[in-house]
């Protein structure tokens, strides 16, 4: 038997400790936590690296701290375009999608691509037609959006730059991509 | 960016990945995150890795095959691999962020070369490990 482990990020980027508040701190090392936690249970009951990697991506992208899911970052358009991806290291199977707009877990849609489809990657309204047919949840895309999100897009809609995640308003510092003006 | 990997009681490894990308992004614009070998991957062979941070030089690197690949054919240790990835070539093409990775061992790497990266991680039956900063 291994000793079963799992490890999540919750995204990187100029999280400066000064600027982040006590009860944000909080709230953010009660959520890392709490989906280790979750994880691990998983596993300790026999749960495969499959599903532990899928709850405990599920659990981030309904958390609001984190930029996937509900919480996720605003596009320069004002909406929301999400991506996610799974790999199995036992079978090597894959499953991904982009851009999706009406998808609740984005890694659910990934599973179900890994599980049900002979694809790898599905994009757009290719991939929202997938998850309806795979009985997903579907939301509107106001669902992923958040004010501290939005005071971010705001910031970097001013400085006409893109912002990398926990760069933003939400973690109190700033770090911009290279102005190259890859958003047109 | 989210992301997970793990390794289960049978030596099985898995990667997921989620994202909404980079603030004010074009519309279309598409990061490491669903690229299996970018962002994502796993390999039962070598390891699992999440990546998170500036999508484009991920995918240019393939940041996360690199590592399985450094593992596989070089026969580097998790850290070492990820201390080469992360901390040499990502900078190197002006890159900054980090990723979770675990090998078929159970061994665990958080690196990040950020000021700072939300990670976890925990082994069966201890409890878990936090952080925010370095």
């Amino acid at each position: 038997m291994c000793n079963a482990v799992i490890a999540i990020h919750g995204g990187a980027g100029a999280i400066a400790q000064a600027s982040l508040s006590v009860q944000k701190e909080k709230q953010y090392f009660a959520a890392l936590r709490k989906i280790v936690s979750a994880g691990q249970r998983l596993l300790a009951g026999g749960g495969s690296a499959l599903d532990a990697v899928t709850q405990a991506v599920r659990l981030l992208e309904e958390c609001p701290l984190f930029n996937a899911g509900k919480g996720a970052v605003f596009t320069h358009a004002g909406d929301h375009e999400l991506d996610a991806s799974i790999m199995d290291g036992f079978s090597l199977q894959a499953g991904a999608v982009a851009g999706v707009k009406h998808i609740r877990n984005p890694i659910l849609a990934a599973r179900a691509i890994l599980e049900h489809s002979p694809h790898v990657m599905l994009t757009g309204d290719g991939a929202e037609d997938f998850a309806e047919q795979q009985r997903l949840e579907r939301v509107e895309n106001e669902f992923f959006s958040t004010p501290e999100r939005f005071a971010q897009l705001k910031l970097a809609r001013q400085r006409g730059e893109m912002l990398l995640d926990h760069g933003g308003a939400a973690a109190g510092g700033v770090q911009f991509m290279p102005p190259d003006q890859k958003f047109g | 960016t989210v992301g997970a990997v793990a390794l289960d009681q049978l030596g099985n490894l898995a990667a997921a990945t989620s994202t909404g990308g980079i603030t004010n992004k074009h519309a279309g614009r598409v990061g490491d995150s669903p690229i299996i070998g970018a962002g994502c991957y796993a390999n039962n062979a070598s390891v699992a890795v999440s990546c998170t941070g500036s999508g484009e030089v991920f995918m240019r690197t393939l940041a996360a095959y690199d590592i399985a690949a450094l593992v596989t054919y070089s026969n580097l240790s998790l850290q070492e691999a990820c201390q080469k990835v992360v901390m040499e070539k990502i900078p190197q093409l002006g890159g900054s962020g980090g990723l979770v990775a675990v090998d078929r061992l159970g061994n665990v790497a958080l690196p990040f070369n950020s000021e700072g990266m939300y990670r976890g991680y925990g082994y069966i039956g201890d409890a878990p490990d936090v952080g925010i900063y370095r």
